[in-house]
């Protein structure tokens, strides 16, 4: 069909393609994607990044280009472009007001991100990394099933039980639908109090190495519960921008 | 329609119906639905819990009902009957294997949405609580669409601008769908530190309470950021059946 035609031409000049899925929401995954493409951008490798989370797209908040609009001509959409060349696409910058809910049902979903896919000016990429909604639903399906040779899935977790639990679920998502696990991070791992710098165990450690082990997959390290993030995410400025710290430890 | 038949004289015999919904994930929700629906139980009355969030299923894992099954006669299912009688109905109860991911697209899931409605003996209830995925997609769409006298919804959020920003688009979902907001509550608000009990401003305080203000919606109260809380969700102890405090300090 015509619209699969034109996604595989778009997408055909895309180096990689990631995915970064979780099983449970509030994990740190749009922060993971967002930091990562960042990072991308400013090592030089020309890069996009997608928000399907329709329902709640916080990535153009996070890079504080909400309220920019995005340009079309001829059909085509181009990417908003953020800072060192990242290529942004995001239903925030599609929506009039921040207040409107997206009440949209799964097949409405689904044609939308066939035109982000088919209809956006992408270029050529080195990675276009693609931030989904928690769960196993129609936005992470549909990504995996319009983009024939999706390069991988990162799947972010945090490390109590209930988190740990459904990333295993997004781990055999990924295997159901034979898209390679590139690995599995965990998020918020370990707290240090900021005036004591006494260990507080709010989140465990270890869960998602352990996942990792026993669900055969890499594992990408640990980033730690870190208040700067929450604080670099509500004003829109990629953690990984103003810090100097290594973001994970292993990437 | 015959299943609308049955849904509305199931819903019947329940005397308030109460959505918990999010516009972000991990922000508590299902944590204030199972602490609602344990508190309503055990002060004597009629309880049923549905958890609609059929990819991360979590009620059953917080009610630490894992791996029971529900029993089922004439095609209609009985509810798990937990502690206290309240009655759960939760797809984690329906899966054989907890890795398995429930990869189903929109109009799939709101048929089982429809079945959990009309098909399940709920018997006489004087509430039955709903937690939902988070977002304003197919599920809280279904519920919403499908019981037309709900009593009202619930927001849950954290303080922070990214989940302040979501919750708004909840708030204008309940309003688009005639559904009553009964009130936003602010979960994970402001933390000490266990060792030296100097405050962490983690998250900042006083988000929701202003999102009320300016949207003339009743402001529930606030939960404060507890590392018990983490531990009573991860071991399946409703957080209250465990301490004397007040869940909620307005409820
Ligand atoms: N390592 C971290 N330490 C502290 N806060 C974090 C960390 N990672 C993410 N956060 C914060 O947690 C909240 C949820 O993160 P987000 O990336 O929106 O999660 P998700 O995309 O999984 O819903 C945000 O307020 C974010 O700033
Ligand atoms: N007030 C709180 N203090 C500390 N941890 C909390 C609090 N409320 C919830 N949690 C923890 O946060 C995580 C996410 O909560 P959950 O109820 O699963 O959120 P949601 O349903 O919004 O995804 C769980 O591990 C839970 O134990
Ligand atoms: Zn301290």
């Amino acid at each position: 069909d015509e619209q699969a035609e034109r996604i595989s031409g778009r997408m055909g000049r895309i180096k990689n393609k990631i995915l970064v899925m979780s099983g449970k929401g509030g994990v740190g995954k749009t922060t993971v994607a967002v930091n990562l493409a960042y990072a991308m951008a400013v090592s030089g490798k020309k890069t996009g990044l997608l928000d399907v989370d329709l329902h709640g797209p916080n990535v153009a908040k996070m890079l504080g280009i909400e309220g920019k609009t995005l340009a079309q001509n001829n059909g085509a959409i181009t990417p908003f472009a953020a800072e060192h060349g990242l290529k942004v696409i995001s239903m925030a910058l599609l929506l009039e007001n921040s207040d409107e809910p997206v009440i949209w049902r799964g097949p409405l979903k689904t044609g939308v991100i066939g035109q982000f896919l088919g209809d956006v000016e992408w270029g050529d990429l080195d990675y276009l990394i693609i931030d989904s909604p928690p769960g196993t639903g129609d936005e992470p399906l549909s990504i995996c099933q319009l983009i024939k040779d999706i390069t991988g899935a990162i799947i972010v977790t945090t490390p109590q039980d209930v988190a740990i639990l459904d990333s295993r679920k997004a781990v055999m998502f990924a295997r159901r639908l034979d898209v390679p696990v590139t690995g599995i991070i965990e998020n918020m791992s370990g707290f240090t109090c900021p005036h004591c710098h006494k260990n507080i165990n709010i989140f465990k450690k270890g869960g998602a190495e352990k996942t990792a082990q026993s669900m055969n997959i890499p594992f990408l390290g640990c980033i730690s519960f870190n208040p700067q993030m929450v604080e670099a995410g509500d004003a829109g400025i990629p953690f990984i921008s103003s810090s100097k710290n290594n973001f994970v430890s292993k990437e």
